[in-house]
């Protein structure tokens, strides 16, 4: 009964389109990701894939894939991409271009700044329902910890674990530029 | 992941051979190269937090089951996802009075669960996760990971992702021999375990999250010799449940009385 399902399933599906994103900043960018809740035959490959957009100097916030490994492949444009293992090892720290290819271990944290013409990619993840898990924004580890924790962990004050948590505000993944001239030393 | 090989002609109980102090407390690693661990595909860790002491975020590459020993205290899990919960109820009043320059006073966060002895904890693998001793007695946890999951893509060992502190010193025990064949296999234990802060450029973090590079710096952890495990003056104060009267415990109580 294999070919019955696989034979009728759905094989395509389009991330290019700006109206599919699922992530959209005005000023920031957009991403799109494509899981296998969207295209079921992923869960097959367990594989799934992400389109993403960063317009000039936004940044794709400071996150990890839980459970996937992630290969990027730059479509248009640059960017500055830095990468941290474990014991905060930086292991990569370089422009990212067009017609390049940078592999993200799985749990390795990753950054990524638009250069001044922005920067496209997809990338590739070897999880049907690839887990991101962003440092910074709404949906952050950080936002997610009592105050105190922040507080104790990082020797910081009130106010600035606060800000730590709360100066993003509703922004996640996608970063507009120029929020530190907001920030208040 | 290929199937581990277990050539193993004698088995012997094993104690931890690696000693990492921190300000508060102790973490002890066994040797994960030794080849029991290795054909179960699993590595132990035993944390020793004392009264007071905040076991720092972190995640790792590989599920785990914690049993707490001994003590009691407060466990946060931070599962992508999952809404902050933990609302402060002051907060609301104060904003429902226009109030809003208290708001520094306002919190809000993902569920807080209180532990204590005899309790299992369960944290998939990528979940970050912290603990505080708020008893007495030091708070011992011993935490199994399962290296060989499939939710771990890396390879078997394990790989412990600190969000914040930094250990700069290292308090090993190892035994000659074992310290030459751990040389041997390659692995690098001596290295300071920076947390993943750490690795980026102080600008970047500044601009990521929207703060001073003094913040951002104080991220990073650079000049932070506390270790992982560290001092909480005056204890942690945190939104949640009173002591007892958690979902869980009440259930307890009710499965008792029926």
């Amino acid at each position: 009964g294999v070919e019955e399902t696989i034979c009728s399933m759905r094989l395509k599906q389009n991330i290019a389109n700006p109206t599919r994103a699922d992530i959209y900043s005005e000023k920031g960018g957009r991403i799109t990701t494509l899981n296998s809740q969207k295209l079921p035959i992923l869960n097959f490959l367990q594989m799934s894939a992400e389109r993403g957009v960063l317009y000039q100097n936004a940044l794709h916030a400071p996150h990890w894939h839980s459970n996937a490994h992630s290969v990027i492949y730059v479509t248009r444009g640059s960017c500055r991409c830095q990468i941290v293992g474990n014991q905060g090892r930086q292991v990569f720290d370089g422009q990212l271009n067009q017609g390049q290819m940078l592999v993200v271990p799985q749990n390795f944290a990753v950054v990524k700044q638009a250069g001044n013409e922005g920067f496209e990619w997809v990338s590739f993840k070897t999880n049907d329902n690839a887990m991101a898990i962003p440092l910074v924004g709404k949906t952050s580890v950080l936002r997610a910890m009592p105050v105190d924790v922040l507080m104790n962990a990082y020797q910081i004050s009130r106010e600035e674990a606060q800000r730590l948590k709360y100066n993003r505000q509703e922004e996640t993944m996608v970063l507009t530029p120029g929020s530190r001239s907001q920030v208040r030393a | 992941q290929g199937q581990s090989q277990c050539r193993i002609e004698n088995i012997n109980a094993q104690e931890p051979n690696r000693r990492v102090e921190s300000e508060a407390g102790v973490v002890e690693f066994w040797d994960q190269n030794n080849e029991q661990f290795e054909c179960a595909g699993v590595a132990p860790t035993r944390y020793i937090i004392q009264p007071n002491g905040l076991l720092l975020p972190f995640f790792v590459n590989a599920p785990r089951l914690v049993y707490i020993v001994q003590g009691r205290g407060m466990s946060g899990a931070l599962i992508p996802g999952c809404p902050e919960t933990f609302h402060s109820i002051r907060q609301s009043a104060q904003l429902r009075a226009g109030r809003s320059q208290q708001q520094g006073a306002r919190d809000q966060h993902q569920k807080i669960r209180s532990i204590r002895q005899g309790d299992i904890l369960a944290l998939p693998a990528g979940v970050t996760h912290w603990l505080y001793n708020e008893g007495e007695t030091p708070l011992v946890a011993v935490s199994l990971h399962d290296t060989s999951s499939n939710a771990n893509q890396l390879d078997r060992n394990l790989r412990r992702f600190q969000l914040a502190g930094s250990q700069q010193t290292q308090t090993t025990s190892y035994q000659q021999r074992q310290q030459q064949r751990q040389q041997v296999r390659g692995q690098q234990q001596d290295i300071p375990e920076n947390n993943i802060f750490n690795g980026f450029n102080v600008e970047t973090l500044a601009e990521a999250f929207g703060v001073s590079t003094e913040t951002a710096r104080k991220l990073q952890g650079q000049n932070d010799q506390r270790g992982n495990i560290v001092f909480v003056e005056g204890g942690l104060r945190a939104i949640r449940p009173q002591q007892g009267e958690d979902e869980e415990e009440r259930e307890q109580r009710y499965r008792t009385a029926n």
